[in-house]
C-alpha cells in the first residue's frame, strides 16, 4: 500500500542521510522518487562527497561509488536486519583509508547482525574474529584450513 | 550466531565434504585467487532457493557439480546444509517452534533439485517461505557478489524500488 | 580479407597461448573461432587454470579472469604495440602473488610500450619508476604533487 | 616515451592549468578515492576523439566540463592537450615529418568541440586519422578504464573479433 511504502522510503532516506557522512567523513546523500504516483514511482540515489558539487552518481569515482553503496545497503539493514549479512570483496575499489571507515561500520553493527565476508585487504582481515582460510594444496580441490592472523595476511598476499 | 555452519559437498570446487562451523559475527574467509571463497558465497544462495544458473557462474544448473580436475574424476551429486540458530523465533512459520533449523539442497546430474527442512523432504516454497520478510533471500540485498556493490545504486529506479520493498 | 584475419588470428593466439602458463604459473588458454566461415565467425576465449579441468571462462573466479584478460590485452600488444597503454585498477581483485606476477609481465613489456598505470596496491606502485601523485587538499579540486615513494604508499593508504 | 606530456584545463575535476609530464616507460598514478585518477583517463580518451559522454561517464558532453566546488563556480571551457614524441614517425599522415605532434581538444559550454594538431585547427577525423592502425584509439585494447578488464573475455565472440581486427 501506498502509506506502508512511503514509510519505509521515509525510514531507509533518513538512516542514508545519517550514514553516508558518517561514512565518508562528510558530505551528504539521499534517496528521490521519480515520480508522483507512490504506487509506481521508481527510487534513485543523490549523493555528494564533501565539497564537492555534483550530485548524480554517474559522476563518482569507483571508491566514491562503492563507498555510497554500502551506505545504502547498510541503511536498509537498520531498518529490517536480514539473519546475516555476506559481503565478497565489495572494499577492492576502495583506499586504505575508506576500508577503515568501512570496517568500523561492520563493526559497530556487528552488534546487531552477523557477517561473513571475502577481502585481500589486511585491514579489513584484522577486524575479523574468526578467520576462515580455504586452500587449494591440491590443484582444483578446495579444502578449508584454520589459520591464524599471520597466517590469513600471509595468505592474502600469496 | 544466526548462521551456525556451512556443510558442502560436491558443490564446485569443494568435492570432498566440508564443514565450516561459524564462531563469530565477524567471520572472513580469505585464500588465494581461485581457491573456491566466492564458491562459498554460490553454495548459500543455491541452498537457499536460487533457481538460475546464470547467477551462479554457471551455464547448466548441472555445473555446480564438482566436475573433475586432472587428477580426479567428477561427481554425481551436489549437497549444500546451512544450520541456523532460531532459539529467538525469527524465521517464521511452523517451524519457529524448533530451536534450530537445517536447510539443504541436493541435486544429482540427471535431475531436479531436492530440498530439506529439518532432514524432511519440502518444496523450493517452503524454504523461500521461512525467510520471507527476513531480508534473507537468494537474491535480496543481505549477499552482495563479487563485483556487484556499485551495481545497487546503478540500478534502474524501478529495481531499486524493489530493493526497498523488500525491506518492508 | 579472410588470410589477414586468420593470419592474425593465429598470431594472437599463438602469443596468448605463451603468456597464460607465465602469468598463471602453468595451465593452458586459446582463442577459438566461433564459426568456420573466417568472414564473420566471432571468437571464444578458453582458459584452464593450472590443475583445473574446466575451460570455460564463465566459471572462473574474479581474480582468475582479470588474469586471464591481462594475458590477452598483452597478447595484441605484442602483435602491434600502441605508442602507450593505459591501465586503470586492472589490478584490484588480484591477490599479491597475482599482483606480482602482473608485475614481472608490465616490466618485461614496458621496454617496448609505455606504461601509465594506476593502481592502490603497494606492490604495484613499487614497480614505477614515475610517481604522480593527485590531491584534492581544496575539496573537488584535483592537483597534481610530486611524491616519492614512501609518500605514494602512503597515499594509496590514505 | 611515445607520450610526453599531457595539459589538463577546466576538464572535470582538473580546474586549473595542470601540466603532467611523462618522463619514463613505468608511470604510476596514485592518489585517495575520488581524488581524479580516472578523469586523467577520461581526459586522455576524451582528446583522442571519443564522442560518447556515456563513455566518460558524463550524461551530456558538457559534464566534462569543471561544474564548481562548494568554493569555486564551473567554468565555461575543457581543455586537453596530449604532446607526442614522434621521433620514431610511427603516428602516421602527413604529420609524420614532425617529431612532435600535439593534439588538442576544447569544448565550451555552448557548443561543438575543436580540435587542433600541432596548433592548427582540423577535424575530429583528422586525429582518428592519426593513430589508424597504430592500436590507439578512444575504445581501443590499449586503454583499459577502471572496472572493465574482465570485460575483454566476457565479451561476445563478435565483439572480441572487433578488437582483434583493430589489431591488424
Ligand atoms: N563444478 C565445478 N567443479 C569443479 N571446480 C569448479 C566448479 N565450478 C567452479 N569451479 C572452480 O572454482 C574456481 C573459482 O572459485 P572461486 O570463484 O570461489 O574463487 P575465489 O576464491 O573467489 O577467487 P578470487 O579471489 O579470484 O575471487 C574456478 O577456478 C573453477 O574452476
Ligand atoms: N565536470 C566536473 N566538474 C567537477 N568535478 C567533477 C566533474 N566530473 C567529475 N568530477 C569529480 O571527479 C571525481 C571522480 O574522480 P575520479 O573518478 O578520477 O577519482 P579516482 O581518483 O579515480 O578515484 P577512485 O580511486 O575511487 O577510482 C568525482 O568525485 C566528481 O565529483
Ligand atoms: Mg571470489
Ligand atoms: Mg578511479
Amino acid at each position: 500500500t501506498r502509506a506502508k511504502f512511503k514509510e519505509t522510503f521515509d525510514q531507509v532516506n533518513q538512516t542514508f542521510e545519517a550514514y553516508f557522512p558518517k561514512i565518508f567523513g562528510g558530505g551528504q546523500a539521499c534517496l528521490e522518487l521519480t515520480g508522483d504516483e507512490l504506487l509506481d514511482a521508481g527510487i534513485s540515489v543523490k549523493a555528494q562527497p564533501p565539497g564537492k558539487r555534483n550530485t548524480s552518481i554517474h559522476v563518482l569515482s569507483g571508491g566514491e561509488k562503492a563507498l555510497t553503496a554500502i551506505a545504502l545497503v547498510f541503511s536498509l539493514f537498520q531498518l529490517n536486519p536480514a539473519p546475516f549479512c555476506i559481503l565478497d570483496e565489495v572494499d577492492a575499489p576502495l583506499d586504505d583509508a575508506n576500508v577503515g571507515r568501512y570496517c568500523n561500520l561492520v563493526k559497530a553493527m556487528s552488534e546487531k547482525v552477523q557477517f561473513l565476508f571475502i577481502s585481500h585487504n589486511k585491514i579489513a582481515i584484522e577486524m575479523a574474529k574468526q578467520l576462515c582460510g580455504v586452500t587449494m594444496h591440491e590443484p582444483g580441490v578446495s579444502r578449508m584450513v584454520a589459520v591464524d592472523i599471520d597466517e590469513a595476511i600471509a595468505m592474502a598476499e600469496s | 550466531t544466526p548462521l551456525k555452519s556451512i556443510k558442502l559437498s560436491g558443490f564446485k570446487s569443494f568435492v570432498d565434504p566440508t564443514l565450516i562451523t561459524l564462531t563469530s559475527n565477524l567471520t572472513a574467509i580469505v585464500g588465494p585467487n581461485g581457491c573456491g571463497k566466492s564458491n562459498v558465497v554460490d553454495a548459500i544462495r543455491w541452498v537457499i532457493g536460487e533457481s538460475s544458473a546464470k547467477n551462479l557462474r554457471a551455464e547448466s544448473m548441472a555445473d555446480v557439480i564438482f566436475n573433475g580436475t586432472t587428477n580426479r574424476k567428477p561427481v554425481g551429486q551436489a549437497s549444500i546444509e546451512l544450520t541456523f540458530d532460531n532459539t529467538d523465533g525469527r524465521l517464521s512459520s511452523e517451524y519457529a517452534k524448533y530451536n534450530e533449523i537445517s536447510v539443504r539442497r541436493i541435486l544429482q546430474r540427471d535431475g531436479q533439485s531436492q530440498y530439506f527442512l529439518n532432514g524432511t523432504r519440502c518444496r523450493r516454497k517452503d524454504i523461500l517461505d521461512i525467510f520471507l520478510g527476513t531480508g534473507l533471500g537468494p537474491r535480496s540485498y543481505s549477499i552482495i557478489e563479487q563485483g556487484m556493490i556499485s551495481r545497487i545504486i546503478e540500478a534502474k529506479p524501478e529495481d531499486l524500488r524493489v530493493f526497498l520493498e523488500e525491506t518492508a
